[in-house]
């Protein structure tokens, strides 16, 4: 199944949120 | 030692192991882990977002591993 051009703008940008909190927990 | 607990560990593999753009269904991973509760994997999986580790991908029942790519 493919996903759609505004599923994977999701998708990046929920990544993106999780990137910054793991760096975050990994500074603390 | 990546300080997660033997459960943790499990789904995040899991997880990391699914080749899906989606992701994997919290279905799938119930599936999958049969001795696991339905609860401990939400517990779980909403500890391992809370950590960064995961995200959720196209709904709030499927997810994905920062470390894929």
């Amino acid at each position: 199944s493919s996903l759609t051009p505004e599923q994977q703008r999701k998708i990046e940008e929920n990544r993106q949120r999780a990137l910054a909190r793991r760096a975050e927990r990994l500074a603390q | 030692n990546n300080g997660l607990n033997p459960n943790q560990n499990q789904v995040l593999c899991l997880i990391k192991s699914c080749p899906e753009p989606q992701g994997i269904s919290i279905q799938e991973l119930k599936q999958r882990l049969s001795g696991m509760s339905m609860t401990i994997i939400r517990q779980v999986v909403d500890f391992l977002s809370n950590e960064g580790h995961i995200f959720s991908t196209i709904d709030e029942d499927h997810f994905r591993s920062t470390d894929q790519e």
